[in-house]
């Protein structure tokens, strides 16, 4: 994982993370403030004293806050569209890990959310070998074939040329054996498969937070099944890692070594306990945004890209 | 930073230079896409080079140096490989020894082992995909085929692999085959260098199932279970296994563990057939002679 | 640390997924193996 340019491009520390959001927004609001300030000495001439108010009042570049609550909102719609083309549950993950990583380099009032929605379901589909031609993703879709290819490469450049996305999925087929083998003959099979499900549904909420930045995929699968059913996550990961870490602490027996040489873990039960229960209470936090102060921050986003709107 | 300053190839997809990265003099090659082939914007080839050479450092397959737009274009930054296995195989007047043969195939090995423990199946080697750097290593390039190892329900195609490195699974029009295609692929290479010759060289889609039976036998039921389960399986003409003793004069060259290796590679049954770790850990690899020291390879 | 962090028992898997494409002619025939989509889920769950 550590060789993936998930790691090496797209993990950051909250800390990294907010201070890139603020940069990112902090240019375009200069570059915004300058434009309206060339729009309105170009057009002085023919600017009544209150459109030039209104331009100062309505058009305000938004905040890095308002920027994030934006971006939430349309990867939310992008969801909406990418499971209504009925898309497999990895490529709607991928659509939406490309739509948030893109807001990580460019700023809403450089690129309009709802321009690049399109592009980005439909370069996933690519990267995801599920490909659909642009004329029937465009009919789908029922929007022009060039709005949304004439983004591709901006996507692509702004992502740094990194399309492959490790999700959660996997490992949660992986944890969901490992459980059996750990478990095995505590767990009903019936109900695990309700737990798989429900995880499903999680770690596609969960892709449309930061956590992916913060945590590995298998982190963030474990977060999910700690959600779903904290007794049984805790007592796998009691068995799969307090059993070993206890051992070693406990250096005078002989076979228990041969637990630690045997499993040769390395991973120590407390940590990742207190790790996946922050990663856990993260995916929990809502992020809903009102319909009103999304259409407020809109229309700001709006005013500033184009001021005649005013 | 990068100069453009000859070209040296061009594909349907793309157009190669070859250059200098200013900044350290190193010669590269710069893979320059054109986004007009396409007409569903950006080539999947391209997305594919991207996507998994993003991902894989490795002695053993091509480097991504670096990529960048320049004037609507995509341009991949590769390493600089002046050769290839297919020259070396072509080129009669190119004296190579079976140490030589053994380290090309070590390298490959390697560098293929790790596409497939990053579950990546390359999907179309040969020869002249197997780069040759200045320093003798090989290189496992174009990953315009390339694809993750599929979820278990996914369909896959299996109009893939240049026809004569074809496994015998896609012939038939497999959709959920494995990584196995790969090392088909690699045993048709290790062939062709003992014989200096292509091994199974099929004019058509329909002459490669011929010749490739007729040179390994066609497979049943017995050894390679359901595979009469395939709608191509019918109208096929029946041809047996050659014997150990007909292997032995088709490769004289070759020791037993190198027939042994060949073998594993070439097992008609892919859930049978040796994975990368099977053929890096066989016998072949570890008897005289050692692999030449890849620099020492003239 | 290049070790794997689990081990593959499929004898102790319910999986009644894969192990329905395991008995399927095309999947058999194609080369599918269940010890290749243990090793590949597993694989990215202790990554």
């Amino acid at each position: 994982f550590r060789h993936s340019s998930q790691y090496r491009f797209w993990s950051f520390t909250p800390e990294q993370l907010t201070q890139k959001r603020i940069q990112v927004n902090a240019q375009a609001t200069s570059s915004v403030g300058e434009s309206l300030r060339n729009f309105i000495s170009e057009n002085q001439a023919n600017l009544a004293e209150e459109d030039i108010k209104s331009i100062e009042e309505k058009a305000v570049p938004v905040t890095m806050e308002e920027e994030i609550k934006l971006v939430s909102i349309y990867a939310k719609k992008l969801q909406g569209i990418a499971q209504h083309l009925n898309l497999p549950t990895e490529v709607v993950g991928t659509s939406i890990t490309f739509f948030r990583r893109f807001y990580l380099e460019n700023s809403v009032l450089q690129m309009h959310p709802k321009l690049i929605v399109l592009t980005t379901i439909f370069l996933a589909c690519k990267s995801e070998n599920y490909f659909i031609g642009i004329d029937s993703f465009s009919q789908k879709t029922k929007r022009p074939k060039d709005s949304i290819l004439k983004y591709e490469f901006q996507l692509l450049e702004s992502l740094r040329f990194s399309l492959l996305v490790h999700h959660p999925f996997k490992p949660l087929h992986g944890f969901f054996l490992d459980i059996q083998a750990v478990l095995h003959g505590k767990v009903d099979l019936k109900y695990m498969g309700q737990i798989y499900d429900k995880c499903k549904k999680t770690i596609t909420e969960a892709l449309l937070t930061d956590v992916v930045y913060f945590y590995t995929p298998p982190q963030i699968t474990l977060a999910a099944l700690l959600l779903e059913d904290e007794a049984l996550t805790t007592r796998y990961l009691e068995l799969k890692f307090h059993g070993n870490f206890q051992a070693a602490s406990d250096s005078t027996n002989q076979e228990s070594n041969e637990v630690i040489s045997k499993s040769n873990l390395t991973i120590n039960f407390d940590v990742l306990m207190n790790l996946i229960t922050s990663c856990k209470q993260q995916i929990e936090k809502p992020t809903t945004v009102s319909v009103e102060e999304a259409i407020a921050i809109d229309a700001k986003v709006q005013f500033c890209s184009d001021p005649n709107k005013l | 930073e990068y100069t453009k300053e000859k070209k040296v190839g061009e594909g349907t997809y793309a157009v190669v230079y070859l250059g200098t990265k200013q900044s350290t003099g190193r010669s590269i090659a710069v893979k320059e896409i054109k986004s007009s082939a396409f007409k569903d914007g950006l080539d999947m080839s391209a997305i594919r080079e991207v996507k998994y050479l993003q991902e894989i450092q490795h002695e053993n397959v091509i480097e991504l140096v670096d990529i960048f737009l320049a004037s609507e274009n995509l341009n991949l930054v590769l390493e600089f490989l002046p050769s290839d296995l297919e020259v070396i195989i072509k080129d009669k007047s190119i004296l190579f020894t079976p140490a030589d043969i053994k380290s090309w195939m070590l390298m490959t090995l390697r560098g293929v082992h790790h596409c497939h423990r990053n579950f990546i199946l390359h999907r179309d080697l040969k020869p002249n995909n197997l780069l040759i750097a200045p320093d003798g290593q090989i290189k496992v390039a174009d990953f315009g085929l390339a694809r993750t190892v599929p979820s278990p329900h996914e369909i896959l195609t299996s109009n893939v692999v240049t026809r004569w490195y074809r496994a015998p699974e896609l012939l038939f029009g497999a959709k959920h085959y494995t990584s196995a295609i790969d090392v088909w692929s690699v045993g048709v290479i290790f062939a062709e260098l003992m014989l200096r010759i292509p091994y199974l060289p099929g004019k058509s889609d329909i002459d490669q199932v011929e010749v490739t039976f007729r040179a390994l036998g066609t497979p049943t039921d017995r050894d390679w279970p359901d595979v009469s389960s395939f709608p191509a399986y019918n109208k096929l003409q029946m041809y047996t296994p050659p014997s150990r003793e007909e292997l032995r004069r088709r490769f004289i060259a070759a020791s037993e563990n190198a027939l042994d290796y060949l073998c594993g590679m070439l097992t008609m049954n892919p859930q049978k057939r040796w994975n990368t770790v099977q053929c890096l850990e066989s016998e072949y690899f570890k008897e005289a002679p050692s692999p030449t020291e890849p620099s020492k390879i003239k | 640390d290049a070790s794997k962090r689990f081990t593959i028992n499929d004898a102790l898997y319910e999986d009644p997924f894969i192990k329905d494409l395991q008995e399927r002619k095309e999947f058999i025939a194609s080369g599918f193996r269940v010890d290749y989509v243990y090793n590949r889920v597993l694989t990215e769950a202790f990554m």
